[in-house]
């Protein structure tokens, strides 16, 4: 299983509908101070259900949908799209690509679709602990965070490695 | 299940270790039980020391240091359990040329079995990406994503070395 | 007392001011007093708002977005009352090579006034410098000192850009 | 005034005696990960009186001391002395050089010497305080440190500005 696609619409800088293709090997995401490139890793643990609003440098809902600004006018509401391929059957669902969506709303709530329909965070949440896939501390690394798992309590460190297992 | 922790535990010391001594050519580098008798209520300490100097707590060590050391135990992590993709936010901004290279070659064989989404403003990690995004904030303060190709990576988006006049 | 801390309020918050819109090409940026009529007793908040933008608070901010935005404030309190000396470790870490520029700069200004030792991997950081000193680790765990020419600085110490292939 | 040299003799990696002469504008200092370039920023702290064993790393006074390794025996004690230019009378003292050395012992016990004669930390903190010369937080910005400001509470950053006024 790999991230095929993630897209993006009206989340934090992403105003307009944007779409990143990853490959299986190693994606690189540059430019300049500002331009986005931490909003991108923001709105993967987003969709993937994350419930931290401090790991994705938010306060409330309205922090992670567009602004706005003097010569565009701000989202209603941030949608982000996660498509994974799936054909190797690692997740327990019987499709070749799985599509997780969130949308979030100024109001505060979040409805997440699993390949197209309404589902519960719960869902998404146990889906992608079968899978391996998870809000774990080791597969996303934010930014000035690498140091952290050295400062983790060596109890946390444990469940980090019982994750792996 | 306590069996399952113990395998999992020997195989992240066993790489942690490895990945240790790969980016710092040697030294000493251990992940101890706490409790060994109870691995389940256990937590993990670590214990690192670059070659040649014999320090006592990883709070002495560099910037550098503690970055290669977080990420010698995310590494060992990965491959005793691999998560199906990773992302880095400039986990590599400490680092100096030489680390960032042994940095890049690390990723690149890791990303035979998971799948890398880094951020970074290093040009040999950008070098070892199959894919390259560029990232700019528009003046209506949306991002825009263009595809690249190596060569296309504008000056402004990585750092330049010291002798190069 | 009030007099003078009100009169070095309103020098730092207009450096502050000055120097933010100098880093970012405008944008908005106040000091303000929590509790205008009791200066003494009072808390200092800090807006800061890259130009285009809408962000609401400071953690919205990007990582070289916020190194600045402290790095004003910083040489605003430098240019304010002139500490006789002041060290930056790695301050420039973050920033991308646009605004390492600046960064540069700006302290080759402010060392009119003020020493600068600053500890850094970037080449334009150590372009400015009026002197360089090269450390290096010896086999026998000791630190080793040579003072250098930029011509010197190997390129090992500092980092490269993406385009120079 | 300004900082004209600085003595490292047993500090931390500075095993064998080391010489900083500092000139009145900016001095780089570069080096690869864990040769000793924040161990320097360390020093100039320590010798200023500092009390925060956690901004240098240290968690008791054998952690400044050299530890020795294989190839060279640890040292008994750390010091370090720092001379300041004052022939524009800066500081009130009668010298056109100022020397404000300290000593640490693997006890825990530190001696300060003000122009090669005792002196209680006290003396040490009241003169560098008449001279605007502190731990102020904007005098020496540590490694991983530069967004700090940002996050102080309202009235530790109004502290710093009655600093700096
Ligand atoms: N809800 C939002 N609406 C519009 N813009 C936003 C929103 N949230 C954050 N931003 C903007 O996104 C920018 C930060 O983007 P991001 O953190 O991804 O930058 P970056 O490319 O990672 O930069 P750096 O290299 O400095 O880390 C900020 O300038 C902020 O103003
Ligand atoms: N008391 C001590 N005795 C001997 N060596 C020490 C002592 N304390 C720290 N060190 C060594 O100093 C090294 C760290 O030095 P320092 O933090 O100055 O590196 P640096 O040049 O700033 O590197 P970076 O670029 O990664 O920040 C560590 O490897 C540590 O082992
Ligand atoms: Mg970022
Ligand atoms: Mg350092």
């Amino acid at each position: 299983m790999y991230l095929k696609r993630l897209d993006l619409y009206g989340f934090k800088s992403f105003a307009s509908r944007t779409t990143f293709d990853f490959g299986q090997g190693i994606t690189a995401i540059v430019g300049p101070n500002g331009s986005g490139k931490s909003n991108i890793a923001d709105a993967l643990r987003w969709v993937l259900g994350g419930q931290s609003n401090k790991l994705i440098r938010a306060k409330k809902m309205e922090d992670v949908i567009f602004t706005g600004s003097s010569k565009r006018s701000r989202s209603d509401k941030a949608e982000v799209t996660l498509t994974l391929d799936n054909s190797d059957g690692w997740l327990p669902i019987d499709s070749e690509e799985v599509s997780i969506r969130r949308r979030g709303s100024r109001s505060g709530d979040s409805d997440y679709y699993l390949n197209g329909k309404k589902a519960k965070l719960r869902d998404i949440h146990v889906l992608l602990a079968t899978a391996s896939v998870s809000q774990s501390s080791y597969a996303i690394i934010g930014q000035g965070l690498v140091e952290s798992v050295l400062s983790l309590r060596p109890e946390e460190r444990r469940e980090m490695i019982e994750e792996a297992a | 299940m306590q069996r399952k922790l113990e395998t999992t535990f020997k195989e992240v010391a066993k790489g942690f270790e490895s990945y240790f001594k790969m980016f710092f050519g040697g030294g000493h580098a251990r992940l101890r039980l706490t409790d060994p008798k109870h691995p389940m209520d256990s937590g993990v300490d670590i214990e690192a020391r670059p070659p040649g100097k014999r320090t006592k707590s990883l709070s002495q060590l560099s910037g550098g240091e503690k970055a290669l050391t977080s990420v010698s135990l995310l590494f060992a992590l990965l491959q005793a359990n691999p998560s199906p993709f990773c992302v880095l936010d400039e986990v590599d901004a400490m680092l100096d040329e030489a680390n960032v290279d042994r940095f890049a070659s690390a990723i690149h064989d890791i990303s035979q079995r998971t799948q890398f989404i880094v951020i970074t403003h290093n040009r040999r990690t950008i070098e070892v990406s199959d894919s390259i995004y560029g990232i700019s904030m528009a003046p209506d303060a949306a991002s825009r994503v263009l595809s690249m190709r190596l060569a296309d990576v504008p000056v402004e988006a990585v750092k330049k070395p010291g002798s190069q006049n």
